[in-house]
C-alpha cells in the first residue's frame, strides 16, 4: 500500500491510499484503502490521514477517521496516531497497522505496530527526512 | 501556509537484504515528495496527493499500481480511494483490473460521476474510456511470479492469515 496527506498554501488538506492488497486475497475482496474513514480521510480545519496494513483490520477500527476525531477534539496529531495504533494492537496484535497525517496547524506524524513503514516528508521545495523504522 | 506532504510506501517488514535495495526504496520514496511538492507549488492539495501516490504506483517497487501483489488466482485487482478535504468530496475504485495507476481513476470517480465509489468491471470499464486502462503484462515480472510461488507455498503448509480463503478456493477449484 502507498499513501499520500497533503496541505497546501491555502491550508487545504487533501488524503489518497492506493494498494494491490494482499497476497493471494480472493478475487473481489476489497480491504480498507478504497473505504473513506478507514484507509484514508481528509478533513479542512483538522487533518488529513492514510493508513496501510491488514485491511480488515484497518476496516473493523475505522483507523483514519478515529485519528481526524482525536484530533477535532484536541488531541495533538502525533498523540492521536500513537492512540489509535494501540488501541488496534490491544484487539488485533502487532503487525496489523500503520499510519501518517497531518494536522491543519502542518505538524506531521506517523505511529505504526509493524516492523517498520516506509515514509517521508517534505516542505516547501525539500525533502525533509526518509525513514522505515521506528528508530531512523 | 507553507505547502507539505507527507507520504508512505506501506508498513511491513522493510528487511533490507542490502545497502542498495534500502537506496532504491529511499530514491523512490524522495521521488514521490518531491513530485507531489512540485504539484503543490502550481496547485492544490489533492494534485499533490495524486501526483505523489503516482510515482509510487509506476515505481513497481511498493505495493500498488504495477507493484501490485497477486490474488489467489495470480490476478492483480487493486484499490484505491481519495478525499478533498475542503469539499469532503470522496473518489473510490476497488478491485479493479488493469489500471496501473487506480489513484487517477478514483479521482476521476469524485469528479465525473455521482458516485463515491466504483468497483470491479463496471471501474475497468470507465478506465477503458479515460485512457487509463493498461495490458494486464504491464503487472507481471520474474520476481514476482516466484513470489507468487514462495506465498502459496507458505499457506500450503499454514502459514498464512487468511487459512478459510485457502480452504474456501480449494473448494471453488481455484488453482490446484
Amino acid at each position: 500500500t502507498v499513501g499520500a496527506v497533503a496541505m497546501d498554501r491555502d491550508g487545504n488538506l487533501a488524503a489518497g491510499t492506493s494498494t494491490g492488497g494482499v497476497w493471494l486475497k480472493f478475487d473481489g475482496r476489497v480491504g480498507d484503502s478504497p473505504i473513506p474513514g478507514a484507509g484514508y480521510w481528509a478533513q479542512n480545519g483538522v487533518g488529513a490521514f492514510s493508513a496501510s496494513g491488514l485491511g480488515e483490520v484497518i476496516i473493523r477500527s475505522m483507523v483514519c477517521i478515529r485519528a481526524a476525531f482525536l484530533v477535532e477534539n484536541g488531541v495533538e496529531v502525533a498523540e492521536a496516531l500513537r492512540r489509535v495504533v494501540d488501541g488496534v494492537t490491544g484487539r488485533y496484535g502487532n503487525g496489523t497497522v500503520g499510519v501518517i497525517g497531518i494536522d491543519a496547524r502542518g505538524n506531521v506524524a506517523s505511529s505504526f505496530n509493524t516492523n517498520a513503514m516506509a515514509r517521508a516528508w517534505g516542505r516547501g521545495g525539500r525533502v525533509i527526512r526518509v525513514a522505515f523504522h521506528g528508530n531512523d | 501556509m507553507e505547502p507539505l506532504i507527507v507520504v508512505h510506501g506501506g508498513a511491513g517488514a522493510y528487511r533490507f537484504s542490502n545497502d542498495e535495495e534500502r537506496l532504491r526504496y529511499t530514491r523512490e520514496l524522495e521521488d514521490a515528495v518531491s513530485d507531489g511538492l512540485k504539484a503543490l507549488s502550481t496547485g492544490g492539495a489533492l494534485d499533490a496527493v495524486v501526483a505523489a501516490v503516482s510515482s509510487m504506483e509506476d515505481s513497481g517497487i511498493f505495493n500498488a499500481g504495477r507493484g501490485s501483489v497477486l490474488t489467489i488466482s495470480g490476478n492483480v485487482e487493486v484499490d484505491a480511494g481519495l478525499m478533498d478535504g475542503s469539499s469532503m468530496r470522496i473518489g473510490a475504485v476497488a478491485a479493479v483490473r488493469n489500471v496501473a495507476n487506480p489513484i487517477k481513476l478514483a479521482r476521476m470517480v469524485m469528479e465525473k460521476t455521482d458516485h463515491v465509489m466504483i468497483a470491479g468491471e463496471g471501474a475497468t470499464e470507465l478506465a477503458r474510456m479515460w485512457g487509463l486502462f493498461t495490458r494486464s503484462s504491464r503487472f507481471y515480472n520474474e520476481v514476482k511470479l516466484r513470489r507468487f510461488e514462495d506465498v502459496l507455498k507458505d499457506y500450503a503448509n499454514g502459514r498464512g492469515y487468511f487459512n478459510r480463503v485457502i480452504k474456501l478456493a480449494g473448494e471453488l477449484g481455484i488453482g490446484d
